[in-house]
């Protein structure tokens, strides 16, 4: 599902 | 990390680096929207607020730091240093129908209703339309310099190659936001017709010319 809040990319 | 995210980063810094190189050695911002580099300039400082306070890695941090810093050299060279060569009579995309829109939509459609999160999403949004200013600009202009269609292409194969990402990531890591990628589609689909102008132009030597 969604991301985690922190999102990774850039 | 995935090949298709990697080589996404290294093509978007390649174009941040070719057009920095552009102006930097030929002194001139001829045939750049300035407004373009003023949103990409905004999309970055929108989605990187968290760089103090959320460290992911630091190849994640230092990308991000090379990417607002060059974004702000940019838009200094062109409307600074560089003002000059700055085409202004052909860079008139009104960006507010840009800014607006992007901005209501951030607020309605988003993943989370916090300062930071609308931010995100606001640069998501942005980022998949700033390069219309370029993109009108040469239509208008009629023609692009080489290098110019080489930044372009650059740009325009980064968000394509994270789409791949996206699909990598939806198969193995169960990872999935419809925010970026309804986003990196739309960024995509407006490079087509450049995409195919700059194969089969540029790619055979010949300058990039629109049917004006």
């Amino acid at each position: 599902e969604v991301l985690s809040e922190d999102h990774d990319e850039l | 990390m995935n090949i298709f995210r990697f080589l996404g980063d290294i093509s978007h810094l390649s174009a941040i680096i070719i057009l920095l190189l552009k102006i930097w050695k030929s002194r001139s911002c001829a045939g750049i929207s300035g407004k373009s580099q003023l949103l990409f300039a905004i999309v970055f400082t929108t989605r990187y607020l968290d760089l103090f306070t959320n460290f992911i890695s630091f190849y994640n941090t230092s990308m991000k730091v090379v990417y607002v810093a060059s974004s702000y050299a940019t838009v200094w060279m062109i409307y600074s240093k560089f003002k000059a060569t700055y085409d202004g009579n052909h860079d008139t995309f009104r960006v507010e129908f840009l800014i607006v829109p992007t901005a209501i939509l951030s607020f309605l459609v988003n993943h989370d209703f916090t300062p930071l999160e609308i931010l995100w999403t606001f640069s998501i949004y942005l980022e998949s339309v700033a390069i219309l200013p370029q993109l009108f600009m040469v239509s208008k202009t009629g023609e692009a310099e080489t290098i110019t269609s080489h930044y372009l292409f650059a740009l325009g194969i980064y968000r394509t190659l994270y789409l791949f990402n996206w699909i990598w990531r939806y198969q193995f890591e169960e990872f999935f936001d419809l925010i970026a990628i309804v986003a990196g589609l739309v960024q995509t689909v407006l490079y087509c017709d450049f995409f195919y102008l700059y194969i089969t132009k540029v790619l055979k030597g010949k300058k990039l010319s629109l049917p004006a």
